[in-house]
């Protein structure tokens, strides 16, 4: 079972999990062609 | 036998347990590795691409930052001058460039959507942009297919080619949706 | 506590100015302009006059930029994209003023004040999150935090002379902070931990720039940080979405050192092997699977393969960990070695058990550092011993030894629990070809071959299975092992019981051999 410490260390990953870093957060701020990751069709090219 | 978990029966245990339980399954059998977004068939290195632990692709060229000479970044100079982006005052060269050039992104949708309403069509399967020729009708046609002559967009040589084809409707994706994102420029 | 009355009113005037004029079109290249009429502002406000006031500067400057992200972050009816221009309108303008305030600290050649103050800018920084993480508890985010060191972290590795003379004391100031934050000590900021230190330009500087493979051991450290974290939740095979997609996450920066930087890998193999729970088997398997750039492995499926002819196999792999030092306590290691030497007393044996056993806590039974220690150690010798003969590993060579005598004792004496795990960090050495993958390959068929037991067959069995039905991809050493074991008719292979003893194992069993013969 997990000890009280990694109780409370899954909770908190849990509650972090909701607001991932988004590639954006490491790049230059870009006002004209910002970053906006979206699901696009599969059969869309990709890179 | 071993009749406890470090036996073979303890193995079956698990195996017939990770058939149902897809919680087990990401250890044993494990992910597979292919599925994760990198190429691990290049002859390059991928960790200058590397996007992110959380991203299925590699980085888009555009993305990532180098450093340049200071006199390259003319943003802060300029960029209260440029226009708003509008995509339908962009001829189709550019909403090709937008398209391909942006994939997993709002922007790939956006031109999408405004090839779409200049009447070009993506055929799901063959992964084209295709629209009909003017003036030209189609040789035969159901309630499900036609044939005639189209423009194909030929990403690799960058230019429109004519070519006969047998179209089944169904084949086309229908009007993309595109998200409403405020703050674009 | 106790910062001097007016000391918040004149930093959050200085930090406004800053932003006001890194924004400007004449802050100058790389706001250098800027900078030099600022640091006069700084000056004039009595912020440079103690080491006490720089530091309380730059905390309550830390603070101000993480409110100002927390007042954003609450703000509704704003898009992704419009929250973090504001966010990062102060976050990038204080990172080039910490950036600056480095690079111009002290002379030109004095990299010791310029490093003295990024420790102190990055600890300011650590010790703010931690306490936001402690008091906000789930209501954290670690949107700031992770903008001020991804962007100070690439400010500080720009091409710039200045910076080349600090770049390693500048890559050790950044491995220390983040060991500091590890996400065992800050598990709200675990996803933007892990997202820092697998970011392209952090891994290239670490693993690819710094000459003489200096920051690998840093690297190792931060990635031994991880797994020790992920290490509880693995070991309960339940993973939630949370931590399924940290997992994920982990292997995928794996799968980018696997394919750029094997040695690496190679290198680090048992420290990581150490800490990863038996049970997180594909991502053993990974990094065992790493073999050297220039190496090519021959296929183990060929016919007749001659392993023992192969020139690699008489080659010791690089394992930059003092496995022998982990053989504790020290009494037991000379107990050992003596044992090791002169095959007495026959009691050391029987006693062997008792010294790898901690508790009695099921799960919990066995000290596996030390386990895995004493493996590697006793074949390490036994390699030396009978290289020293002027003969090579091979199934009569390895016996009637006091190694053997050591392995073929934990084998027969220790509970299922406790050879499972023994048998498990022998076959961590069943990596590319090398001295070590050819010794313990024999050691695991000679244990195999003159099991007094059919239970140990059926668990060197179980050991070698499981680490082939997870996907790919699998380590040369355990393919071999594998083929010759079932391939080999001294082995008996298929007349155990335990091949046959359900349908699937039976089914799995043919499927492998298919793939082998």
């Amino acid at each position: 079972p997990l000890h009280k410490e990694h109780r409370f260390q899954l909770a908190m990953m849990e509650a972090s999990f909701l607001h991932l870093p988004h590639p954006a957060d490491s790049e230059r701020i870009r006002t004209y062609f910002p970053h906006n990751p979206c699901p696009t069709p599969a059969y869309y090219p990709q890179v | 036998m071993v009749m406890d978990q470090f036996g073979m029966v303890g193995l079956l245990t698990f195996i017939r347990a990770a058939e149902t339980d897809p919680n087990l399954v990401a250890l044993a059998p494990g992910i597979d590795l292919t599925t994760l977004g990198l190429n691990l068939n290049s002859p390059g290195n991928l960790y200058s691409t590397f996007q992110s632990p959380w991203a299925d692709a590699p980085c888009r060229p555009q993305d990532i930052d180098y450093h340049v000479p200071s006199e390259y970044l003319t943003s802060i100079f300029i960029r209260d001058k440029l226009a708003q982006i509008r995509l339908n005052r962009y001829q189709e060269d550019l909403l090709f460039f937008l398209f391909y050039l942006n994939g997993g992104d709002v922007l790939q949708l956006a031109a999408a959507a405004e090839l779409y309403s200049r009447d070009w069509r993506y055929h799901k399967e063959e992964r084209v942009w295709l629209t009909r020729v003017p003036g030209v009708e189609p040789v035969s046609r159901a309630a499900v297919y036609e044939r005639s002559t189209y423009f194909f967009f030929d990403v690799n040589n960058w230019r429109k080619v004519q070519k006969e084809f047998h179209l089944e409707y169904d084949k086309l994706e229908e009007r993309p949706h595109c998200p409403i994102v405020k703050g674009y420029n | 506590f106790d910062d001097p009355p007016g000391l918040h009113e004149k930093t959050e005037f200085l930090l406004r100015e800053w932003v006001s004029m890194y924004h400007m079109p004449d802050a100058g290249r790389d706001s250098t302009k800027a900078f030099s009429a600022f640091v006069g502002q700084m000056h004039q406000q009595g912020i440079l006059r103690t080491d006490d006031l720089i530091t309380r500067f730059f905390r309550l400057c830390t603070e101000m930029c993480v409110d100002l992200c927390y007042q954003a972050l609450a703000e509704q009816n704003q898009t992704q994209s419009q929250l973090r221009n504001q966010c990062f309108h102060t976050l990038d303008a204080f990172v080039r003023l910490i950036a600056l305030l480095v690079k111009h600290s002290g002379d030109t050649a004095n990299t010791v004040t310029k490093i003295n103050l990024l420790n102190k800018v990055l600890g300011i920084v650590a010790g703010v999150l931690l306490q936001d993480h402690e008091v906000r508890h789930r209501e954290f985010q670690q949107l700031s935090y992770h903008r001020i060191f991804i962007m100070l972290f690439i400010e500080l590795n720009a091409p710039e002379h200045i910076l080349e003379n600090i770049n390693f004391q500048v890559l050790t100031a950044f491995c220390n902070t983040f060991h500091i934050l590890r996400p065992a000590k800050a598990p709200g900021f675990a996803y933007a931990w892990l997202e820092l230190v697998s970011h392209r330009v952090f891994i290239g500087r670490m693993l690819a720039i710094i000459p003489q493979q200096r920051g690998w051991s840093m690297y190792a450290q931060l990635l031994i940080d991880l797994f020790k974290f992920l290490t509880p939740f693995l070991r309960n095979t339940e993973l939630t979405k949370a931590t399924h997609m940290l997992y994920k996450g982990c292997l995928r920066v794996l799968l980018v050192l696997l394919h750029d930087f094997p040695e690496f890998l190679c290198e680090y193999h048992y420290m990581f092997c150490n800490v990863i729970p038996p049970n997180c088997i594909q991502m053993r398997n990974l990094i065992l699977s790493a073999f050297p750039l220039n190496m090519r492995l021959p296929d183990p499926f060929t016919p007749n393969l001659k392993v023992d002819m192969l020139p690699e196999i008489a080659q010791p792999p690089r394992i930059m960990t003092d496995f022998v030092a982990m053989i504790q306590p020290a009494s037991f290691k000379k107990e050992l070695d003596s044992y090791l030497k002169t095959r007495s007393p026959v009691t050391f044996l029987s006693e062997l058990r008792s010294k790898l056993q901690v508790s009695s806590e099921p799960g919990m039974r066995y000290n596996i550092p030390v386990m895995n220690a004493l493996v590697l150690h006793v074949g390490n010798q036994a390699i030396e011993y009978i290289h020293s003969k002027g003969l090579t590993p091979s199934m009569s060579t390895i016996a009637h030894s006091s190694h053997m005598d050591i392995f073929q004792n934990l084998a027969v004496d220790l509970d299922t629990e406790g050879r499972y795990l023994f048998l498990n960090a022998i076959s961590n050495q069943l990596r590319y070809p090398n001295s070590h993958t050819h010794y313990f390959s024999c050691t695991l068929l000679y244990l195999f071959a003159e099991a007094n037991a059919e239970a140990i067959q059926e668990q060197i069995t179980r050991v070698l299975l499981e680490r082939l039905i997870v996907n790919r991809p699998h380590p040369w050493g355990l393919l071999i092992t594998f083929i010759e074991l079932i391939k080999n008719p001294q082995f008996k292979f298929w007349g155990h019981e335990f091949v046959h003893c359900a349908p699937e194992i039976e089914k799995l069993f043919e499927s492998v051999a298919r793939s082998c013969m």
